[in-house]
């Protein structure tokens, strides 16, 4: 369950 | 010109079976100060992050800075073809689509080169910020392998809870729940047996345990395994390449129900 959150919520793509 | 000689070519081999199952394609990046990459997984989830310093290399010639864009089973492939003691050189030329894999028997009785056709890869750089995390576990990679394979036989995914009591592995499923405690053991005899965690403050955290089966593919390259850990920010799961780099997989976390 649950969801899942990408790593472009943490990082920023450059 | 790029020419990469790795005694130990049996590394790059584990390197490669390492990475080959998260990531199809992927650009490798040859500068004066090594041989590195940075590849995400297709659903933009998993990240992973490889540096093998060019002091590592026996010889290392990069007359300017190289992307090499390869398909990973392709060139593991390649790789499966050279023993775990030959010594294995890349070459490419600058101009050039193909790249040159090199095996050479220690007893240089044998030789043996492998050409493999170079991609046009797009591929999206992360900027990676530097974390300060709240917890950090280092245990013996067999360890952890052990208990992620355990776990996804009874859950899809994985809390891993850090407390100064120990580290926590946690899951549930249909046929029930389990729960695997690892107490710090500084093993002083056999480092290689040690866990040791550094908390600053206790973390709680839920991942795919899918992801975390495959960052285990890299178990053979380090008898340690750092994982380390904040609230809200991705794992970052952490190999040593011998003295001469890393492998670092980022994950990022599910969302809490």
């Amino acid at each position: 369950g649950g969801g899942q959150y990408s790593l472009g919520k943490f990082f920023l793509f450059g | 010109m790029l020419e990469l000689r790795l005694v130990q070519g049996g590394l790059l081999k584990k390197v490669l079976e390492s990475l080959k199952d998260l990531v199809n394609d992927a650009n490798f990046d040859c500068s004066a100060s090594g041989f590195s990459l940075q590849a995400m997984d297709s659903s933009h989830v998993a990240l992973v992050a490889l540096l093998l310093r060019s002091e590592g290399f026996e010889h290392y010639r990069c007359d300017r800075n190289l992307s090499l864009g390869m398909n990973l089973n392709n060139m593991a492939k390649m790789l499966k073809c050279a023993a775990n003691d030959d010594i294995v050189t890349i070459k490419a030329d600058d101009a050039s689509d193909s790249v040159t894999f090199m095996f050479e028997s220690p007893n240089q009785d044998k030789i043996a080169d492998f050409e493999m056709k170079l991609m046009d890869i797009d591929s999206e750089h992360l900027g990676i910020p530097e974390a300060e995390f709240q917890a950090i576990v280092r245990m013996p990679s067999a360890e952890f392998a052990r208990i992620c394979k355990d776990l996804s036989t009874i859950g899809d995914t994985v809390v891993i809870s850090v407390t100064k009591e120990g580290v926590k592995f946690s899951t549930r499923g249909d046929i029930g729940t389990a729960n695997i405690v690892c107490r710090q053991n500084p093993s002083i005899d056999k480092p290689e047996e040690a866990t040791i965690i550094e908390m600053e403050e206790p973390v709680s955290l839920t991942f795919a345990l899918r992801y975390m089966n495959s960052f285990t593919k890299a178990t053979p390259l380090a008898n340690q395994v750092t994982i380390s850990l904040s609230a809200d920010l991705p794992v970052v799961v952490e190999y040593r390449v011998a003295e001469m780099g890393y492998i670092r997989f980022y994950l990022a976390p599910k969302i809490e129900e």
